[in-house]
């Protein structure tokens, strides 16, 4: 509304088209401290629907009535505000009733991040019809999902799948006395890589003359088949570089047939951290302010 | 980290294709004026500061 480009359009509220629900999750000291979260299931129990509503409702669609289900990740800002990001969203039949899984691991990787003490897990989840028309209005409030503290059994559940960081993680510094073998667990070893010795660097990079650039070696202890559904292709885990810093370098250069001395940052030349990870893995995003 | 990854990155960073050939009598009398020197320092203590997550 503030671009001179564009005229204003406003819209008028005519019916809501979903209905919402707000889950709270108190998950502090639910995740084991050296502990790295797999997999965070949210398992709702869908009730069944009224049988009359559902046959009034079939009879406008030949794929069969559906409506979308949507997961947010809920967060209150220090000033009070509030902001959601989707976690995971899909078409439900309004048919049948049961147990309906969601991936809500986004939500907990999200929810790690944030400073301590920290607010509950909060995730959002809207139930909207698919259909445009008045018929299908009120297809949203067909799909309904059993309460906390319902009578009946199926209360919304969050599971959380861990790997034990002290069995499945990296031992931070390899031992220098002891050499590295096959069964060497995940460690951070020296390797000094002197700049020199190298043909090419001579004359040329003035700083450092070396540096330590560490490496990352051993094997990470694979977790149990059951634990490795959540991604179908990904690889086994490995020890790998988790954290990285630059390397500056002061170097000569010469321009017009003089020399000079410039300052120049390699990135992610120095290991400062290994930890065991699945290849090929998501990568988990990072929170934004 | 081999020594042609270093040599890649630099080549990379400073735009040029190949690593120059210097004579050392190009260098011998070079020295690093104080602001260079103190722009590597920098960068050096905040390398050890700020990490960058990977994979």
């Amino acid at each position: 509304r503030f671009s001179q480009n564009f005229r204003e359009v406003a819209g008028r509220f005519l019916a809501s088209e979903a209905s919402t629900h707000l889950l709270v999750f108190g998950l502090e000291q639910r995740l084991p401290p050296r502990s790295e979260l797999v997999q965070a299931v949210l398992r709702l129990f869908r009730e069944p629907a009224p049988k009359a509503a559902l046959r009034r409702l079939e009879r406008l669609s030949a794929r069969g009535a559906r409506v979308r289900v949507t997961i947010e990740w809920l967060r209150v800002r220090d000033d009070g505000s509030n902001r959601t990001s989707l976690i995971d969203s899909r078409l439900v039949s309004v048919q049948g009733s049961g147990w309906l899984a969601f991936d809500v691991t986004e939500a907990v990787n999200f929810w790690q991040q944030l400073r301590r003490p920290r607010q509950p897990l909060l995730l959002q989840v809207s139930v909207q019809k698919e259909l445009l028309g008045s018929a299908a209005a009120g297809a949203h409030r067909l799909v309904r999902f059993a309460a906390q503290g319902a009578q009946a059994q199926g209360e919304p559940q969050l599971e959380l799948h861990t790997l034990d960081l002290r069995d499945y993680g990296a031992q931070g510094n390899c031992d220098p006395e002891a050499g590295v073998a096959e069964s060497t667990r995940c460690c951070r070893q020296e390797t000094y890589l002197d700049l020199q010795g190298m043909k090419w660097a001579e004359n040329w990079v003035l700083e450092p003359p070396g540096f330590l650039a560490y490496e990352c070696v051993g094997s990470c202890l694979q977790p149990p088949e059951h634990l490795t559904f959540t991604w179908p292709f990904v690889g086994p885990r490995q020890c790998i570089a988790s954290e990285t810093a630059a390397l500056p370098m002061i170097v000569s250069i010469k321009e017009g047939g003089r020399t000079r001395s410039q300052v120049v940052s390699l990135p992610n030349m120095r290991v400062q951290r290994c930890s065991c990870a699945w290849d090929g893995a998501p990568v988990p995003r990072v929170l934004e302010p | 980290l081999t020594e042609d990854q270093v040599l890649g990155n630099l080549l990379q960073q400073l735009g040029l294709r190949q690593a120059p050939v210097l004579d050392k009598a190009e260098v011998q009398g070079l020295s690093i004026p104080a602001h260079v020197r103190a722009e590597y320092v920098a960068l050096l203590q905040r390398s050890h500061g700020d990490r960058s997550r990977g994979k």
